[in-house]
């Protein structure tokens, strides 16, 4: 689930 | 990153590039929704807000300083350096019909109530009706320049090589974000009209313009 709060996208 | 998300960058930073080359070349921005260009600026300042305290990659990084720049770039140079060729009789979408649902919509479905969320919520639903008003002026001029839709084809292409993306990354990486997906598959929905016309029309060298 954390990883998803990682916005990493632009 | 993989090549679906890569590919679908630099198609995006390609758009974006061709339309500020084609306004700074022809010194023009006839054809050109100036709308569409304010509601980008305000998708890449309301969704990057975190560069500064979010640091992911050099590439991140850059990319959003380009995004950010070019497109306030673009907006400057339709209002101002070049407001005389602004085409502001056929650009009349209502844009506040679309940033107030946008922003009610943001409040209501997001994946956390903090400031931060809202507006990247914001900011990737206001990304996916952004091209409204651009289509709309197409819809009332009935075309558009060559080198417009050659735009609107990369800006297009960016977002559906972000679904293949998605779907990459929920099987490689057990990556999901339903917002994200559903909002993207929205503004790809979007092109599929300007999409058939421009691959039936545009590719065979005719100019791309609307069912009278």
């Amino acid at each position: 689930k954390k990883a998803k709060n990682k916005k990493d996208e632009l | 990153m993989n090549i679906f998300r890569l590919v679908g960058d630099l198609s995006h930073l390609l758009a974006i590039f061709v339309l500020l080359l084609k306004i700074w070349k022809s010194r023009s921005c006839a054809g050109v929704s100036g709308k569409s260009q304010i509601l980008f600026a305000l998708v890449f300042i309301t969704r990057y807000l975190d560069l500064f305290t979010n640091f992911i990659s050099v590439y991140n990084s850059l990319m959003k300083v380009i995004f950010i720049a070019s497109t306030v770039a673009t907006v400057y140079l339709m209002y101002i350096k070049f407001k005389a060729t602004y085409d502001s009789n056929h650009d009349t979408f209502r844009i506040e019909f679309l940033v107030v649902p946008v922003g009610g919509l943001a409040f209501l479905v997001n994946h956390d109530f903090t400031p931060l969320e809202i507006l990247w919520t914001f900011s990737i639903y206001l990304e996916s009706v952004a091209i409204l008003p651009q289509l709309f002026m197409i819809s009332k001029t009935g075309e558009a320049e060559t080198i417009t839709s050659h735009y609107l084809f990369a800006l297009g292409s960016y977002r559906a090589l972000y679904l293949l993306n998605w779907i990459y990354r929920y099987y490689f990486e057990g990556y999901f974000d339903l917002i994200a997906v559903v909002a993207g598959c929205v503004q790809t929905i979007l092109y599929c009209d300007f999409f058939y016309l421009y691959i039936t029309k545009v590719m065979w060298g005719k100019k791309l313009s609307l069912p009278a």
